[in-house]
């Protein structure tokens, strides 16, 4: 699983 | 998880948040709190929370973007003075 998850990109971040 | 009610103390929601569906982590999470804003001024959200719900809807299986616009929306709707988060400290992944 940690596996899978790190394959995926990094997300952005927002400022609300 | 905890239920918050964040009032609209400020004129923003001073919360900065990253992850979403689709990305290393699955749902939002507070990286940041401003100073100043709601979010600091209620003093009951903190870094590293992970986002559930906003006003009951779900964060789950959202992208990023489609979050944070949820959240700034009802930060920014006159129906409500508060915005109602629940939050868990755990890092939850799907």
């Amino acid at each position: 699983v940690r596996e899978k998850r790190l394959a995926l990109p990094p997300s952005e971040i927002t400022m609300l | 998880s905890t239920l918050v009610r964040v009032a609209k103390t400020a004129s923003t929601l001073g919360i900065a948040i990253e992850g979403g569906a689709n990305t290393r982590q699955p749902l939002p999470r507070i990286v940041t709190i401003q100073r100043g804003g709601s979010a600091h001024n209620c003093g009951k959200l903190k870094v590293g929370q992970v986002i559930l719900e906003i006003n009951g809807i779900s964060m789950r299986g959202r992208e990023h973007r489609d979050a944070a616009r949820l959240i700034a929306e009802a930060f920014k709707t006159k129906e409500r003075d508060y915005v109602d988060f629940l939050v868990t400290e755990l890092n939850v992944s799907l």
